[in-house]
């Protein structure tokens, strides 16, 4: 939720 | 994947494709800015620091090794290639990179989704991919050349965006905590340069005449 997850988008 | 995340992708690997493709083949890059280029190259390359970190798909891998290879063979070709780089505009294509890195990178290291290495540079390479075909737009205003391929590079990389944003609208509805304000806020910057670029694109070709950008 806007945290540092995994950036799945390029 | 939703459909439009996926035709943003595509149009974004079209536009860099069809741009190395043309280079390659016309052995010409006249009306194409280097600086533009070099940027979009420092924005992949920082952030796919991921790449080898963070699996997410083969998908994914494929695609970011394909959008680095591709943006430096592009610089490579420009500055490189014996007779690219002779119909590159030098004279015209003056902008300065230190002026959008600069701040773009000030802008990273306070606003960032945690205070990391990886954070920062991915947080600035969302602000630098923002800003960087400013260098292009300006050598657009000079050389007033707008030919077929300057043309189509920029039509796919405005498609590409306007499909990002429906991806973002369609995510932020069906997936519940899909929230990324660092990465919409740039993206729209980023439109809103395209927008102003396609009215007078548009406008141009609505009249029948050469594209003259205002000053």
């Amino acid at each position: 939720s806007g945290g540092a997850d995994v950036k799945d988008e390029l | 994947m939703n459909i439009f995340r996926l035709a943003g992708d595509m149009t974004h690997l079209m536009s860099v494709l069809v741009l190395l493709l043309k280079i390659h083949t016309i052995k010409s890059c006249a009306g194409i800015s280097l600086k533009t280029q070099e940027l979009y190259a420092l924005v992949f390359a920082t952030r796919y620091l991921d790449i080898f970190t963070d699996f997410i798909s083969v998908y994914n891998t494929i695609m970011k090794l394909i959008f680095l290879g591709s943006s430096f063979s592009i610089v490579w070709y420009m500055r490189r290639h014996k007779l690219v780089r002779r119909s590159y505009d030098k004279e015209q294509d003056t902008f300065r990179h230190f002026f959008l890195v600069l701040p773009c990178l000030l802008l990273a290291l306070v606003m960032n989704e945690k205070f990391t290495f990886k954070e920062v540079m991915w947080a600035f390479s969302l602000y630098l991919e923002a800003v960087a075909i400013l260098p292009q737009l300006v050598l657009l205003q000079r050389t007033k050349n707008i030919d077929n391929l300057t043309g189509q590079y920029v039509f796919l990389l405005g498609a590409y965006r306007a499909f990002y944003i429906f991806n973002w609208i369609y995510r932020y509805f069906t997936e519940p905590h899909y929230v990324h304000w660092i990465t919409w806020i740039s993206g729209l910057v980023q439109t809103l340069l395209y927008a102003d670029f396609f009215y007078y694109y548009f406008n141009s070709w609505k009249n029948n005449v050469k594209l003259h950008l205002p000053a």
